[in-house]
């Protein structure tokens, strides 16, 4: 049935505690983003320094997607949209 | 949201690392980034 | 005698004090009450969380308690959820539909 597969996801992944962005697309991204603070690209990452901010990363974006799904519901839908993401985070302040 | 985030975060970590006069940013920078931003994280010294 | 043992305490008054001392305006004056009362106060709240979260890690028949246990107990704590808004690296979230 629609949304079965979905919410056995959601048990799953909310019993679990691993990262869920793969590294090294979210190490590339960081560094394309520091290209813009650093001069050139000399600059160099930790590894630990790149897990500690995928970790912020992730709890920030799940805590915002909570607020998010229930502004979705809220509005009496099941597709997030982007006013949704906007009033979660006005709201937020 | 993602790209809003980091460039705040990232940012100050670099600033952090540079007045280290260091190249390599280490775990301490975005601790230290992360707090200032008012998203303390614990779990990284 | 240490201060701790003086004041029927685990946490180091002393190491307290110093650090108070250092983090206030530098050089600054602490009185040697306020490091008591401050290695009480961390000590009851370190006992809080310690309790809450050896009671998850119980449930999960662990010996060792994990940030995810650590976080369990936290966020599942209305007054400690509140009191604590940082990130605890590992924790994941609480599971809830």
């Amino acid at each position: 049935r629609p949304g079965a597969l979905a919410l056995r996801e959601i048990r799953y992944l909310q019993k679990t505690t691993l990262l869920l962005i793969p590294r090294l697309p979210f190490a590339r991204l960081v560094r394309e983003i520091a290209l813009d603070f650093w001069r050139d690209d000399t600059l160099r990452f930790q590894a630990d320094a790149l897990e500690a901010l995928q970790e912020a990363a992730e709890a920030y974006l799940t805590l915002l997607f909570e607020d998010v799904n229930l502004c979705a519901i809220h509005a009496k839908r099941v597709t997030i949209q982007v006013k949704d993401v906007q009033l979660a985070r006005r709201i937020r302040g | 949201c993602l790209k809003v985030f980091l460039e705040k975060i990232i940012r100050d970590a670099v600033t952090y690392a540079e007045h280290a006069r260091r190249k390599t940013i280490q775990p301490v920078d975005i601790v230290c980034a992360l707090r200032k931003n008012k998203r303390p994280l614990y779990g990284f010294g | 005698v240490s201060r701790s043992s003086k004041a029927g305490l685990q946490f180091p008054v002393g190491r307290i004090h110093k650090a108070m001392k250092s983090r206030v305006n530098r050089g600054g004056r602490v009185s040697a009450n306020a490091a008591v009362y401050a290695a009480a106060i961390l000590e009851y709240l370190t006992a809080e969380v310690l309790e809450l979260a050896g009671n998850a890690s119980k449930d999960w028949k662990m010996k060792r308690i994990s940030p995810r246990h650590l976080q369990l107990a936290i966020r599942g704590d209305e007054e400690l959820d509140t009191l604590i808004k940082a990130t605890i690296a590992g924790g994941g979230v609480i599971p809830h539909i």
